[in-house]
């Protein structure tokens, strides 16, 4: 369902030229549940940005769905991103002059879903990830804990196929940080979603079908979930 | 050095009013190294920003060195802020105009320190958290990690005898995070700073001589080193 190839991304900082990503080739297949582990660093968020389609590589190409992404056009690139994937962000993103319940249900609206329809949506998410008590409140009303919940909450607004998770359980306690885990495993087994995660968590280890070991913005080793 | 007294936050939402801290006392001995943790959502940030005279509480007192932060002015206030206590926020609060190099030296500039000798004391302490090869990046060009990582040195730049600390290790890798509670570790042992740091990382157990469990807005329970 995803697969990369050859993807190489620099950075221009001033005179010199920052190599986040040295020619990353991956394919992950439908249903799959992938984390992506490496230091700090070492290019995770920046192969997330390039396989979601939110940046461009300088040299390689990606397939969603069998597109090469590189070939889209600005519509069909906004229609893929709002109807097949989901994005959890590693610094959230939310809108910090909406509620928790309008931040999700953002998505819905996107999407042409009826208002009411897309409101009872957005309960539902925030309810399943121990939010309900908290709709009406705004970012900086939520702790740290509750900001990244709400922001996987909106990922999953349209019932994407693929979710793109950066650092989904970093500022959550070990019990919150399972629920989360509980559940990306629940989509990915009954609902059969793809999981693609960048973390440091090494509970995901235990619920990932393949590892993806990344380092100095290259790919060190893929470990099954036999050997792990 | 730190004491709190009865200390309770509340937080008006509308009609509602949440008890954010319900009364909360605690008393940190100079050198000590404390970890507060608890679930998200608990009380954690907001009670370290009360002890960091961020924020005031409603009603209960707070003395940071046997002096009672609420008949502070002021300037007294930020000249206790600026000089002994370094803040390392949860989410960075990093100058995006600003470089890391310039991001770390800006709390030697508040204290009078001449910019030559402030350059080097801010190039020496981003080295000694690994990221000498990043100074000129500003927030948007530095992956999760590195941003958190600047912040700590951030907290660092004016030498403080206090550091607080909201989840230093929540978006590093295993190697890094180790890396960085051993700094606070060293600084703890050999210089005497005390630590306050609110976190999920079973790692911080280790090191602490303290642990202070929250939850819903009190102290559960507090432990000392012989029983973790
Ligand atoms: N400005 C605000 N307005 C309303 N409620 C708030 C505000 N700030 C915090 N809260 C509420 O107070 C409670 C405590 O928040 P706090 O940020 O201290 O939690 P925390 O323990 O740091 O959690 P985490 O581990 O997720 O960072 C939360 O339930 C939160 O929703
Ligand atoms: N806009 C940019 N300009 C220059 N360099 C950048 C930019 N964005 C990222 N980098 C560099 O590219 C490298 C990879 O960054 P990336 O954010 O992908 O790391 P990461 O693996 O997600 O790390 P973390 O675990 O800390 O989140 C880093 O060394 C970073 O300094
Ligand atoms: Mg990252
Ligand atoms: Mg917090």
């Amino acid at each position: 369902v995803v697969r990369a190839r050859d993807v190489v991304k620099e950075f221009k900082m001033g005179n010199e030229v920052v190599r986040a990503l040295k020619g990353i080739s991956l394919d992950i297949r439908r249903g799959e549940y992938i984390s992506i582990m490496g230091p700090s660093g070492s290019g995770k968020s920046t192969f997330f940005n390039m396989i979601g389609g939110i940046d461009r590589p300088n040299s390689g190409s990606i397939f969603i769905a069998d597109s090469d992404i590189a070939q889209l056009g600005e519509s069909e690139m906004a229609f893929l991103r709002c109807h097949n994937i989901g994005y959890i962000f590693q610094s959230y993103n939310l809108l910090t002059t909406m509620t928790a319940l309008e931040n999700v249900q953002l998505p819905t609206i996107f999407a042409g879903m009826p208002a009411e329809e897309g409101t009872i949506r957005a309960m539902e998410i925030l309810e399943r990830v121990g939010l309900g008590h908290r709709l009406h409140n705004k970012p900086s009303q939520l702790s740290g804990g509750q900001q990244q919940r709400v922001a996987i909450a909106r990922s999953l607004a349209n019932r994407p196929s693929i979710v793109l998770a950066d650092e989904p359980t970093a500022n959550l306690d070990a019990k919150t940080g399972k629920e989360i885990i509980g559940l990306l495993r629940e989509l990915n087994k009954e609902e059969g979603v793809t999981i693609i995660s960048a973390t440091h968590d090494p509970r995901m280890l235990d619920v990932s079908d393949r590892v993806v070991w990344v380092n100095d913005g290259m790919i060190d080793r893929v470990e099954n979930r036999e050997n792990i």
